[in-house]
């Protein structure tokens, strides 16, 4: 069963865990902003926090199909997914933006430069997000690390209620196995790529904060509308 | 847990799950 036992390997395709990663992997979704709203920061706010809700049913779905999530209990599962669910939207976002320079891709029909944040109050988020668009665009990020990287952020969530330590250890052991094991078969060159890699996450967790504390407090001004699965998901917090 | 209860039904609801 073990991989290194067995012959050696010539393709990317004989990872088990990065190819159920990659099936896993949900569509894009497209932001439609509302026509009828008028242009300006609720417009903005109200098309983000309504792209979010859509995007969370989906990656919901998606932590499902992760190999070993559904194991654990179903208490477990939620805990996870309550401190994860900002990092996991980001780092979507942050992939999708790797082609542009200085833009964050938060639909392919709903891109936003720094003026545009600004004028949403966003700017201090957006340079946050661009900071890690900026760390992955050297590194060459692909999509392979992408999906595995992001598992890894759900199952490392550190969240302060697990029940069984010992099973989420289990998927954190075999998603990082999956890392290690990918990365010294596509990038035997630099035997530090998948440390490089964990070593972007405190900044990833870091901007998920601040992500959180803003939407927070924009929840808490009342002009902007959330679907419930977002509320329920910054109530977490 | 009453808390979260849009998050406990999608998670029960969703569809086939892997296991390793």
């Amino acid at each position: 069963q073990h991989h290194r036992n067995r012959s050696p390997r010539s393709s990317k395709d004989e990872n088990k865990v990065v190819n159920l990663l990659l099936e896993a992997e949900p569509e894009r979704v497209c932001a439609m902003p509302d026509p009828a709203l008028p242009d300006g920061d609720i417009k903005a706010l109200t098309t983000l926090c309504d792209l979010a809700d859509r995007e969370l049913m989906l990656n919901i779905s998606w932590a499902k199909h992760l190999p070993g999530f559904s194991s654990l209990c179903l208490s477990d599962q939620m805990s996870l997914l309550q401190s994860a669910w900002m990092e996991i939207l980001i780092l979507r976002v942050v992939f999708r933006s790797l082609p542009c320079e200085d833009r964050l891709v938060f639909a392919d029909d709903y891109v936003m430069d720094a003026e545009q944040a600004k004028s949403a109050g966003l700017l201090e988020l957006h340079l946050a997000i661009l900071q890690l668009v900026r760390r992955y665009r050297s590194m060459g990020l692909e999509r392979e690390e992408f999906v595995t990287l992001k598992a890894i952020a759900l199952a490392n969530s550190d969240s302060m209620h697990i029940e069984d330590v010992e099973a989420v250890q289990v998927l954190q052991d075999s998603l990082h196995e999956a890392l290690l094991d990918y990365e010294s078969v596509v990038h035997a060159e630099d035997p530090r790529r998948a440390g490089k890699l964990i070593m972007t996450l405190p900044l990833l967790r870091q901007t998920s904060a601040k992500a959180v504390r803003h939407f927070c407090s924009i929840k808490q001004d009342g002009r902007v509308p959330m679907h419930k699965l977002f509320l329920e998901l910054l109530e977490a917090n | 847990k009453e808390k979260h209860k849009i998050l406990h039904r999608l998670l029960q609801n969703s569809s086939s799950p892997v296991d390793l």
